[in-house]
């Protein structure tokens, strides 16, 4: 699992 | 996706849509802030960086590419199309206290130590405090254009609508955006004031007037 944000949301 | 986040989505659009409505059709953009429109465009790029390299669907691609133009296009409007209506005068908020700040923030706060990642916190620290421009200006002014309060309800809307959308996404998938959730709920309490004013007046008929 990467650590990333909600980059799915706008 | 979920109906919250699409809702918030949709009301963005339109948020941008009524703007752009109301330039047009009054062929002015006087009451509107040239510097939060400039965050904006700061805004989208600087977070959808990524459209250059990942794709997530269709529709998140057909946002962004929206995002990005319609928040340039406005920049065009007001400073060239619409440029004597532009009252720079009267919009004077200092923005480097915001992107000052919200640069530290990013190199502080972010998932990883790549330029994409900071950028993309930035993005995300500048979009919740990118309103204060325009509504520092609408106090100043201490009134406004109904159209032009519409347009902000939209965008504040959008805003509040991201919130039941991590609450929902938080029971559905276990996840939750820290960066994201923060800002978005310091972002949505900057409208907390311009919503009671939009409810108690401008939604009973009466035109959005600040208490002297």
């Amino acid at each position: 699992d990467t650590p990333e944000g909600n980059k799915d949301e706008l | 996706m979920n109906i919250f986040r699409f809702f918030g989505d949709i009301s963005h659009l339109a948020s941008i849509f009524i703007l752009i409505h109301k330039i047009h059709t009054s062929r002015s953009c006087r009451g509107i802030s040239f510097k939060t429109q400039v965050l904006y465009v700061a805004v989208f790029v600087t977070r959808y960086l990524d459209l250059l390299y990942s794709w997530v669907s269709l529709y998140n691609f057909v946002m962004k590419v929206f995002f990005i133009a319609s928040s340039c296009y406005i920049l065009y409007l007001m400073k060239v199309r619409f440029r004597p209506t532009n009252d720079p005068s009267i919009d004077t908020f200092r923005v480097e206290y915001l992107v000052g700040p919200c640069a530290v923030l990013a190199l502080i706060f972010n998932y990883g130590y790549a330029v994409t990642e900071v950028l993309w916190s930035f993005s995300i620290f500048l979009e919740s405090v990118a309103i204060l421009p325009q509504l520092f200006m609408l106090q100043r002014t201490g009134e406004a254009e109904t159209i032009t309060t519409h347009y902000l309800a939209a965008l504040g809307a959008y805003r509040t609508l991201y919130i039941p959308n991590w609450i929902y996404r938080y029971f559905s998938e276990g996840y939750v955006d820290p960066i994201a959730v923060t800002a978005g709920l310091v972002q949505t309490g900057l409208y907390l004031d311009f919503f009671y004013v939009y409810f108690t007046k401008v939604l009973q008929g009466q035109k959005f007037e600040l208490p002297a």
